[in-house]
């Protein structure tokens, strides 16, 4: 996807699994 | 046209990967070295070892659950690079990385080898 009109989004892309519940 | 690019999800699935193998959530396989016992996801395991690549690509070991390594494998070793896997992180401490290196050559993990040889020359 390099080039093509790409924008670069630098956030958290999914959730974050805990530790434990 | 053109796409959103996310430049820490790969970061972000391989750290989930981890919590999910610290849990022993979905973990497919248990390795045993010399003794000691490693949970993993199978998925993982073949993605960064060619020695795990050719084991689980044969369908005779596709399901099995658990396999011993060789015993001249080192357990520490074993673990740097399982945790490697898992953060891209390589824990290199002077005492290890000859353990670490001969680890790396029996998994087929030859870059990390690579790297290994090359830290343990620039420290001589």
């Amino acid at each position: 996807y390099e080039g093509v009109n790409t924008i670069k989004e630098m956030g958290r892309s999914i959730h974050e699994i805990p530790r434990q519940d | 046209d053109g796409c959103i690019q996310f430049t820490r999800h790969a970061g972000d699935v391989l750290l989930n990967f981890n919590r999910l193998r610290s849990r022993n959530i979905l973990t497919d396989v248990t390795i045993q070295v010399d003794g000691q016992q490693f949970h993993a996801h199978k998925a993982i395991l073949v993605a960064c070892s060619g020695f795990f690549y050719s084991v689980f690509m044969d369908p005779e070991n596709a399901n099995l659950s658990a396999i011993s390594l060789d015993p001249k494998v080192d357990p520490k070793g074993f673990s740097i690079l399982l945790d490697f896997m898992y953060t891209s992180c390589l824990d290199l401490k002077d005492s290890l990385v000859l353990v670490t290196m001969n680890t790396a050559i029996y998994l087929q993990m030859e870059h990390v080898a690579d790297t290994c040889h090359r830290f343990i020359k620039s420290r001589h």
